[in-house]
């Protein structure tokens, strides 16, 4: 599941189209306080299927849509592309690539996209179920869950040890 | 599923003791016990982290760094028994001194064999440490811009280009 | 007690405006606001904060260095009312980028001139912006020790020795 | 109120008597995690008659006292005595020094001291009690105090702003 690239649209601080390619083993992001750094890990959870708004920083899912500056309006849509090579074959092997999209309209329609055709988010997370991946999964480990395993919260180290069995 | 459970629980806690190892030193101990083994599925479970020669009580004792590794040597030997495909980190080495940090990103460098891994950060050894780094910016008030930099260009001009 | 609490909250929300322009850029903008201006002594306290062409809904949507940045210009507020003898950071300067600590730095020296600053940190350019260092390290494991620390000798030695 | 030195013994990972001087204006603590940075802001709180042991880090108030190691035996007393100028005269002039001691011994007693002298607690708060410093004053700016601020626990901008009026 080599990640290839990441594609961020209207999604909190990138109100225009910008890419992401990841060709290395380790990826730096580097950049000044609100700059959009932690934005992009939330891009990735989204994608993933995340829910939570307190996960993603969030008081309504609305507010992940880039809400405008003096000099640019808001966006009318919020989209994330994330794409894998399909080296586990995950998808029929004529499949070079798997790309994950979700999309959010401002009038607060939604929609998941696999390789570009509309699916549900229950088709998105059975493909994803062994892979490791879901947007609840360890891989994500961000300051916050150092956090959670300290203290614990309703059992969060025992759920990542049942979910790593 | 208890056994499936308890199964996952020794090789976590022999991962744990290892990689605490590894991030400590050898003459710190660690443990993860089951607070109650009579009911391993419902039980919650306990950390014990002693660095050299101190008796922490419990883990709140521990500084804030030692906590922060403590959790991360958790994190690492849940990774290690079923691996994710990608692992992000966001700012977790802000607490962590330099000789701390060095560890850290060369467990991360071992384990970039099988996975890939972002780390978003501060720090310039961090910086030092990984393959490619992108720099995130804001050119236009409140819209970001992304672009990858040449890290041998970027040791010189220092972080104030971007 | 109202006029007095009325009184420290104008010049505390003045200070604010100020400090938060000097740590953001003149651009930024920022308010103190009453949520229930009709009964001061007892309604909670708003903290509008606004970075350049930014409009977050709520605090929550700044960045980990902002909310930090945000904090520190409300407590610098409250000092400039009614200065302490004395003022502690402990690794206050974690999430903040370069640009930031310089920043953060500077006012602590303005400030110093009336007070006395205690400043623990893990970053370099924080170091080098402080008048004297305290090494703290453990030669026997468990127990601390202190010695003050040169500090041009101490950037070519690295903080290994210690 | 120039602080002049902090004496540290007994108290947490300060087995040792060590002193710190306070003689410039901007004081930086460095070194390693876990070597006892903390521990010396803790030590300040405490013998400013700090009570508080979610604020001291402690689950109970007696793991103040250093509790030992494979080759130190555990501190029967903590001790720790900070000293300032009498620049505001809050003592009578003919001093030249305020200091002030906390003890607190395994058995549990715990004593006051200002200036050698034993007093109790309500005498150095009355003492304190202008110059802007108490355990609870602002002065102390830990990570924490950032986020009572932004999440403001149980009025804690209020207060602040209260304790500042
Ligand atoms: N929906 C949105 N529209 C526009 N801007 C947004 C939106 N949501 C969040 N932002 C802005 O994105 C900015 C950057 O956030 P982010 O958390 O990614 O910063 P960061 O680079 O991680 O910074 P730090 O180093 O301080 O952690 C914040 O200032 C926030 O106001
Ligand atoms: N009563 C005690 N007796 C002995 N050691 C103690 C006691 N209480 C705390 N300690 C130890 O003091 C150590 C240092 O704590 P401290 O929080 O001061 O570290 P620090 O220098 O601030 O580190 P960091 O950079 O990670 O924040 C901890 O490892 C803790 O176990
Ligand atoms: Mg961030
Ligand atoms: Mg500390």
């Amino acid at each position: 599941m080599k990640l290839k690239s990441l594609e961020i649209k209207g999604f909190k601080s990138f109100a225009q189209d910008t890419v992401l390619y990841f060709s290395e083993p380790v990826i730096g992001i580097v950049g000044p306080n609100g700059s959009g750094k932690s934005n992009i890990v939330d891009a990735i959870r989204w994608v993933l299927g995340e829910q939570s708004n307190r996960e993603l920083r969030l008081d309504q899912m609305a507010n992940v849509l880039f809400n405008g500056t003096k000099s640019k309006k808001s966006s009318g849509l919020a989209q994330v592309t994330l794409t894998f090579e399909n080296d586990k074959n995950i998808l029929p092997t004529d499949y070079a690539n798997v790309s994950i999209s979700r999309l959010l309209y401002r009038s607060g329609e939604s929609e998941y996209r696999l390789n570009g055709v509309a699916c549900r988010l229950k088709d998105i997370n059975n493909l994803l179920m062994d892979t490791g991946i879901s947007s609840e999964s360890y891989a994500i480990i961000a300051l916050g869950m150092v956090d959670d395993i300290l203290l614990d919260k309703e059992n969060s180290r025992r759920r990542m040890i049942e979910q790593a069995a | 599923a208890t056994e499936q459970f308890m199964d996952a629980f020794e090789k976590i806690r022999d991962n744990f003791i290892k990689v605490f190892r590894s991030l400590f030193t050898n003459d710190d101990t660690c443990d993860l016990i089951l607070e109650d083994p009579s009911s391993p599925l419902e039980t919650g479970i306990q950390i014990i982290a002693k660095p050299k020669g101190k008796r922490p009580q419990s883990l709140n004792q521990l500084s804030g760094g030692e906590k922060t590794l403590t959790a991360t040597a958790l994190l690492f030997s849940l990774y290690l028994l079923k691996p994710a495909p990608f692992c992000i980190f966001d700012e977790v080495d802000a607490p962590l001194d330099d000789a701390n940090i060095e560890k850290f990103n060369r467990i991360i460098k071992e384990f970039s064999k099988d996975s890939q891994f972002i780390v978003v950060t501060h720090n310039k050894s961090t910086m030092a440490a990984v393959d490619i780094i992108y720099g995130v910016y804001m050119d236009e008030p409140g819209v970001s811009s992304v672009s990858a930099v040449d890290f041998r260009h970027f040791e010189h001009q220092g972080l104030s280009k971007i």
